[in-house]
């Protein structure tokens, strides 16, 4: 099952 | 004071139509380079940086560094006051809780202004790495906005994969299934006309139908959209704004539980 992930996961806060 | 006059204002009309589906509100970070906006949807899936360079405006004054926070909705009510053809100044001052847009008829016989509150936002800056894409695809944003409405009929996910032999948009669901493949354009005659593709490697990533539509409401900022695609990172879809700037959009992928 395809579950969608967040920007977060990718992106870190600055 | 700020100030920033746009003499193609209609370019401000479409930016606000391009954001206002995805954001209720965001801060406008104005430097002395230009003005910059950084913003996540509600769902935090997505997100949004617009980049309006200094330089592409008639005029623009920023003593020191301000951020304004601003309800896209009232500002998109208030940008639809001006007509296409106005020359549209935004203008605060220093630590102010206002924000004044000012609409001039191009012959100079009507003038508007409204003033709008700010709001304090503390939103949170994402920092995104410098990335080399796998895959970068160009294609006529009118093109990429027609497969991502025909597309999102089938499901609320589409698969892009690009190869070497060029791109395809696939999406499933109960009614059936709808592909589309584009391949890199032969000669490129008129070049927003075109399909480049770049691969350096292979990709094929899943995203939500919904968010792709909500990218497209850009389409009228640029005749062409280019995708960058990595495995397992955010698809960037991004718009040239003019000679002014960009607005992009990065959409996390669906990954396999």
């Amino acid at each position: 099952k395809e579950c969608q992930s967040a920007i977060h996961k990718y992106f870190s806060s600055v | 004071m700020f100030e920033a006059r746009l003499l193609q204002g209609s370019l401000l009309k479409k930016v606000m139509e391009a954001l206002k589906e995805l954001l209720n509100e965001a801060a406008w970070d104005c430097s002395d380079a230009g003005i910059q906006l950084q913003a996540m949807d509600n769902s935090h899936v997505s997100l949004v940086s617009l980049n309006l360079r200094a330089e592409g405006f008639d005029k623009y004054r920023c003593d020191r560094n301000l951020s304004m926070g601003m309800n896209l909705g009232s500002m998109s009510k208030i940008l639809k006051c001006a007509s296409n053809e106005d020359i549209i100044t935004i203008k605060a001052q220093d630590n102010a809780d206002t924000v004044t847009f000012v609409f001039e008829s191009p012959d100079q016989d009507k003038v508007s202004d409204y003033e709008m509150k700010l709001m304090n936002l503390d939103q949170e800056h994402l920092g995104i790495p410098e990335t080399d894409y796998a895959c970068t695809i160009r294609l006529p944003s009118s093109e990429f906005a027609r497969i991502c409405r025909d597309l999102s009929q089938f499901g609320e996910s589409m698969v892009i994969s690009c190869t070497k032999e060029g791109v395809r948009f696939s999406a499933t669901g109960d009614i059936g299934t709808g592909n589309i493949k584009l391949a890199q354009s032969a000669k490129v005659d008129k070049e927003e006309e075109a399909v480049v593709i770049e691969m350096q490697e292979p990709v094929s990533l899943t995203f939500a139908c919904r968010y792709l539509n909500s990218f497209t409401k850009a389409t009228s900022l640029s005749k062409s959209v280019q995708l960058s695609m990595s495995p397992e990172v955010p698809l960037v879809v991004e718009y040239k704004i003019e000679d002014i700037g960009h607005v992009r959009y990065y959409l996390a992928p669906k990954i396999e539980d």
